[in-house]
Formats: structure tokens, C-alpha cells, sequence
């Protein structure tokens, strides 16, 4: 394992974090996209379904396969119990069908094997490359977003953009490449390009 | 390695 999915790995749990930290300590989940939010556990339980027959592989995927899951499910929880009276839904209007049908189409149309779990991976791998995007919208609708949710946004993106390098190393050190992660891993981090901009900028 | 039946990345 390189220094950049090592990295990426810990800005995703860094990320999550934030968030979590940021609404106990506000007691809202005021300027965070609900949506997107469901998005993510989508992802991540599509995704990490091979934990039932890969779980004695590695350690440290599946433990950090529980802990996405687990912290996902968690904020989902929360934003639909705790703090559910600070969720404006009127703000998070992104529409979501789009996405998911999308990612379901080109899943169907170019997995590596059309078997159930690799369809299903494939589709959470493209959903995740979009699934900030009500995110994203909610914060040009409202304009002005707390220091805190950009530190997460910025924090959820660095991930998949560490993930490009460790690609790039592992293609020359280890002969290894995966298409569908790669591309739809540029496409995720060009969407959180302008963000990235806006952040070092503002 | 490779093999997409066993995805090593997160």
C-alpha cells in the first residue's frame, strides 16, 4: 500500500469525522445535503457487500468497510432523529434519480463480469463519483456554507483525488489498473475541482 | 491482482 491511498483513506476518515463532530457539537445538520448523504450509504453498502466473503482478506479494508457503513448509517440516523428539526428539505432539492438511474445504466452496460456483486460494485462506483453533487448544489443555493462543512467537503474530496497517484504507482509498480475506479475517480475529483479552487481562493 | 472479483481498494 502506497503513501496515496494511504492518505486517502485517512481524508476519508477525517471526513467523516468532521461531520459527525460538527453535529453533535452544533446539535444541527444545518448546511448538509440529506441527500447526499443517503447517497453515501447507498455506495457504501452496494460496495462493500463482499465483506460477507472477503472479510479474513484484509484487516484494514473491512474495518474500514464497517466504519464507512457504520458511520454513513449513523448520520443518516441522526439527521432523521437528533437533528432532524434543522434539516431544511426545501434546500436539498437536488434531483437524485438521475444520478442513480445513470450509475445504473452504465453499471448494467460495462461491468467487469456481469454477476450480481460486480454490477453492484461497479454502480456504487460511479453513484460515488457524483453523490456529492446535492451537496454541492445545496451550498450554491445557499451561498455562504460554515468553515466546517467546507473543511468536510474538501476533506471527502482529497480522498478520491489521492486515489489518482496511488492508481498511477500501482500501474507502475504493480502492473495494476481498474478502469471503471480510475475513470469515474477523475470524473469525482473534476467535480470537486471548483470546489477545491474556491477553498484555497476564498 | 487485478482479479474484479476481488477489489482491494476502498
Amino acid at each position: 500500500m502506497n503513501i496515496f491511498r494511504i492518505g486517502g483513506d485517512l481524508s476519508h476518515l477525517i471526513s467523516i469525522f468532521i461531520l459527525l463532530h460538527k453535529m453533535r457539537t452544533s446539535k444541527s445538520c444545518i448546511g448538509i445535503s440529506f441527500k447526499s448523504q443517503v447517497l453515501y450509504l447507498i455506495v457504501y453498502v452496494t460496495r462493500y457487500l463482499d465483506l460477507l466473503w472477503t472479510f479474513q482478506h484484509s484487516t484494514y479494508n473491512s474495518l474500514m468497510k464497517i466504519i464507512f457503513i457504520g458511520s454513513s448509517a449513523y448520520t443518516i440516523y441522526l439527521m432523521l432523529n437528533d437533528f432532524k428539526p434543522t434539516h431544511d428539505p426545501n434546500i436539498d432539492t437536488f434531483k437524485v434519480e438521475y444520478l442513480i438511474g445513470g450509475s445504473a445504466i452504465l453499471a448494467l452496460l460495462f461491468p467487469y463480469k456481469w454477476t450480481t456483486s460486480e454490477v453492484l460494485w461497479s454502480f456504487s462506483i460511479w453513484l460515488e463519483s457524483v453523490a456529492i453533487l446535492p451537496q454541492l448544489f445545496m451550498l450554491q443555493r445557499t451561498g455562504e456554507a460554515e468553515t466546517i462543512t467546507t473543511h468536510y467537503i474538501f476533506a471527502l474530496g482529497a480522498y478520491r483525488a489521492l486515489y489518482i497517484p496511488n492508481w498511477l504507482c500501482r500501474y507502475l509498480f504493480e502492473n495494476f489498473t481498474d478502469p471503471i475506479a480510475i475513470i469515474a475517480g477523475i470524473i469525482q475529483t473534476i467535480l470537486y475541482s471548483d470546489f477545491f479552487y474556491i477553498y484555497y481562493t476564498k | 491482482k487485478g482479479d474484479p472479483e476481488t477489489h482491494d481498494e476502498l
